[in-house]
């Protein structure tokens, strides 16, 4: 694995619940 | 608008806590990146709130990290490019 992701690092929009994430324990 | 502290946070959920930092973090930072604001909040988020929180404080703080954010955005950004150049 080269460990490269398009999609990092996640976009955070302002009004919409944050998912960037989605392991946090609670 | 009430400054965000510690005890407001403690009071969330902690996918909420990242929420209430993101909503404040966000116009600052759009105010030094208008077209990367969304991508830097998100990276700023893994942060810990604790620091969060000093960096809404310290407008030195936040720059720091802001523009650290950037640099490695943009190299990330670049790797992708050349990778799909091949």
């Amino acid at each position: 694995s080269n460990g490269s992701n398009i999609n990092w690092p996640p976009e955070f929009r302002p009004g919409e619940p944050w998912k960037g994430l989605q392991n946090i324990d609670p | 608008q009430v400054p965000l502290t510690a005890s407001m946070l403690a009071a969330a959920l902690p996918q909420e806590q990242k929420q209430m930092l993101g909503e404040r973090l966000y116009p600052l930072i759009q105010d030094m990146h208008p077209t990367l604001a969304g991508k830097i909040t998100g990276m700023l988020l893994e942060i810990d709130n604790s620091e969060l929180l000093h960096m809404l404080e310290s407008q030195e703080s936040l720059h720091s990290k802001v523009e650290e954010a950037v640099a490695v955005l943009q190299a990330h950004q670049a790797k992708d490019t050349a990778q799909k150049k091949g």
